[in-house]
């Protein structure tokens, strides 16, 4: 069984950004 | 990275080899822009919301020096330079394009380090301000952005009064390309 994300270069960039903020918090 | 992969390679590799190149090009520019004066003082919202509108426009910026538009040639992090002929087939060409447009323009500044870099603080702060709560705040640092680097690159050269407002031609360029690209789609696997 195969799970198919997509997700848009701009999603990719925000998540990392938030991840960055929330670990430094 | 590298433009093309093996055959042998599955979606979850060439994803995770992406991810591992591009994940420090954008905390790259989270550090770059915490180092910006002033920028830390905003809400941190807004900080967040500044660098998810502007973070891709500023790594257009420092990619620029990847694209050799005199060759016709990109180079990526393996170190290889390709001609566009080759990447054009690959499916890339109209961001190539943009991307060639873009940094031959820049180029043609012949802007130093240290201007290039305060051009990339003006990038950021001039980002998309939807969801920005202090607007003024944001508008104040903007401004003394701005003058700084008005100043910086007159100062140098005082005879070549059009490039600043040239360099400043340059930011709708980067929306544009934004607006084209950055919503292009990865989609991987995950068995």
């Amino acid at each position: 069984h195969k799970t198919h994300r997509v997700m848009t270069l701009a999603d990719h960039i925000s998540h990392i950004i938030t991840q960055d903020f929330a670990r430094n918090q | 990275a590298c433009p093309v992969s093996g055959a042998e390679r599955s979606s979850q590799e060439i994803w995770e080899s992406f991810s591992q190149c591009f994940t420090p090009a954008v905390k790259e520019v989270v550090e770059f822009a915490k180092g910006i004066p002033g920028f830390q003082e905003l809400s941190q919202q807004d900080q967040v919301m500044l660098l998810k509108s502007g973070t891709f426009q500023v790594l257009m910026v420092r990619f620029c020096t990847l694209f050799n538009a005199e060759d016709r040639t990109v180079t990526f992090l393996n170190g290889k330079t390709y001609p566009l002929s080759t990447l054009r087939a690959l499916g890339m060409g109209s961001l190539l394009d943009a991307m060639f447009e873009f940094s031959e323009k820049l180029g043609s500044l012949g802007l130093e380090p240290d201007e290039m870099a305060l051009f990339m603080a003006v990038v950021l702060v001039s980002a998309d301000r939807s969801g920005i709560s202090d607007m003024w705040a944001v508008e104040q640092l903007q401004e003394g952005l701005i003058r700084a680097l008005r100043s910086l690159i007159n100062r140098r050269r005082p005879d070549d009064s059009a490039l600043f407002p040239k360099l400043l031609l340059r930011l709708p360029d980067l929306r544009t390309l934004n607006n084209l690209h950055s919503e292009k789609l990865l989609a991987f696997r995950i068995d």
